[in-house]
């Protein structure tokens, strides 16, 4: 058996790094690290890769620090809409999703296009009932939201008035 | 965004990445997570990678997909595909670019033009490394 290796995002960006306090880089570094023994585990069993970049990205899609599933951006009305893909190196094969509004784990998803769906790419309303009929946990929009993001979106909201305002006399 | 890559005991590598977007996109917009080549590509013979960042600019550069023809084409390490990637078009598409890769010897690769690069990674059964800074 041979070498075995993973490796994690949670995103990049530009930013004062005051905005990071050490009690939330912490908490970054803990759901980094949890994401990453979901997935280490599995290949350290001898499983797929497959499983690995699964089960650690819905660990990361589960934790609303992150900026995918629970803790998603808000869309400019408000809403959250998630997207993923999965690839495998093996079989060329990959799972495309989005336009997510209720499916908890869209990498799950993709992963289920992969194997389970004669296309490789289905989008919003047609992603969620191919979710439904394959017994995927779906949730209610108020799960991917969290206060942070709200914050965010109300202050953007209120910056575009502003700015739309200010073009008037 | 988040994003993973992996490499089994097998010899299989696979990539996936997963987004909620941009903070007051339009209804509708698609970033590059979803997209094979632009958010994430993996092919056993070449590599495997998982961007992050700026979704418009990823697309337009197809950002995964460079990282696999450099290593590919110009059979550049693993480490300088993903930095040339980086780079590439870096006066025309501006933004912020982040990817995670690895080689199927297992050899892998960090980068961003970002000061935040949230990461992590473990080889084998050496100590996992957890990362929120790029300069760590």
């Amino acid at each position: 058996m041979g070498k075995y290796v993973i490796i994690i995002h949670g995103g990049a960006v530009n930013t004062d790094p005051g905005t990071i306090p050490p009690e939330k880089e912490e908490q970054l570094k803990k759901g980094l690290h949890n994401a990453l023994t979901a997935g280490w585990e599995i290949l350290q069993r001898g499983g797929t890769a497959l499983d690995a970049v699964e089960a650690a990205v819905m660990s990361l899609e589960d934790n609303e620090l992150f900026n995918a599933g629970r803790g998603a951006m808000f869309n400019l009305n408000g809403e959250v809409e998630t997207e993923a893909s999965i690839i495998d190196g093996l079989t060329l094969r990959g799972g495309a999703v989005s336009g997510l509004k209720l499916v908890k784990n869209p990498v799950r998803l993709a992963r289920l296009v992969m194997e389970k769906c004669k296309h490789t790419f289905l989008t919003a309303e047609g992603a969620q009932e191919f979710a439904l009929a394959q017994g995927l946990t779906l949730q209610d929009p108020s799960y991917f939201k969290t206060e942070e993001q709200r914050q965010e979106w109300l202050d953007i909201i209120q910056e575009a008035r502003a700015e739309h305002a200010n073009k008037h006399d | 965004t988040v994003g993973a890559v992996a490499l089994d005991q097998h010899g299989n590598v696979a990539a996936a990445t997963s987004t909620g977007g941009i903070e007051g996109k339009l209804r509708g917009r698609v970033g590059d997570s979803c997209i094979f080549g632009g958010g994430a590509l993996a092919n056993n013979e070449v590599c495997a990678a998982s961007c992050t960042g700026d979704g418009e600019i990823i697309m337009l550069a197809s950002l995964a997909h460079e990282v696999y023809a450099l290593r590919k084409y110009r059979k550049l390490s693993i480490t300088k595909a993903t930095r040339a990637a980086i780079e590439m078009y870096a006066d025309k598409l501006q933004g912020d670019r982040g990817i995670i890769a690895l080689d199927p010897a297992g050899n892998l690769a960090i980068d961003s033009n970002t000061n935040v690069m949230r990461c992590a990674y473990r080889v084998d059964e050496d100590a996992p490394f957890v990362t929120v800074w790029k300069a760590e």
